[in-house]
């Protein structure tokens, strides 16, 4: 049984070199042809950079992802504390008799927008 | 159509930070 | 499903070389050279699209920063006014 699962190891180990041997000599062979010249890249190049490019959407897309829902979050949090900080300040106001501070109108904006 | 879901992602990301610079700006309003 | 995952790497490599044999010939026909100027072209302009979408998402690392603080800030506002109530 060992023997067979090492030699069945073997084959993939050789098949898996013989992929990478094949795409290395294509990719050499079309380099070779078609040479990057200053103004035109071959096909092999491009074919790198697209897939550069699209690793590197995903990166940026995972990291964007969590920031944006910790913006949410924090943003909530303010909301809920400034709320209670604001009601809590009338409260105090009218029991000590102060007289209610008025919100000025760019204060009264700001909490429309807020809420 | 990588070219759109970047294009995408990045007017989703131009409007959340519009949105949080606005939320700081007023929340700074009635912290004063 | 290490199987599969087995599979799947060696299906890659084979999809890679498919790929790369679709493309052997590609640079010789003029009309295709103009294809390939075209993708290229593409590409630029996504990588424009990804440097600014990297610049939005180190500013919004910058903002959440300034929400914390602000969070912070607030709260111990809050814990003031408790402690006057």
């Amino acid at each position: 049984m060992e023997a067979e699962v090492d030699k069945l190891e073997l084959m993939f180990q050789k098949a898996d070199s013989d992929l990478d041997y094949i795409q290395y000599r294509l990719e050499y062979e079309i380099k070779t042809n078609h040479p990057d010249s200053a103004g035109e890249k071959n096909a092999v190049t491009i074919l790198k950079e697209l897939s550069a490019i699209k690793s590197r959407y995903q990166a940026l897309s995972a990291r964007f992802k969590p920031i944006s829902i910790e913006q949410k979050e924090n943003q909530n949090r303010i909301c809920a504390t400034l709320s209670k900080t604001m009601t809590m300040i009338q409260e105090l106001q009218k029991q000590t008799d102060l007289e209610l501070t008025l919100l000025t109108e760019e204060e009264k904006a700001v909490t429309e927008q807020l809420k | 159509t990588l070219k759109g879901d970047v294009n995408t992602l990045l007017d989703e990301a131009r409007l959340v930070s519009q949105e949080s610079t606005r939320f700081i700006k007023a929340t700074k309003v009635l912290m004063k | 499903s290490d199987l599969e995952q087995l599979c799947s790497y060696v299906n890659e490599k084979i999809d890679n070389i498919k790929k790369i044999l679709t493309i052997r010939n590609l640079g010789q026909a003029p009309s295709l050279k103009t294809t390939l100027s075209k993708i290229e072209d593409e590409i630029i302009t996504v990588n424009e699209f990804l440097n600014n979408l990297e610049l939005e998402i180190q500013y919004q690392e910058q903002t959440n920063k300034s929400l914390k603080e602000l969070c912070v800030s607030l709260e111990e506002d809050l814990k003031d006014v408790e402690h006057l109530k």
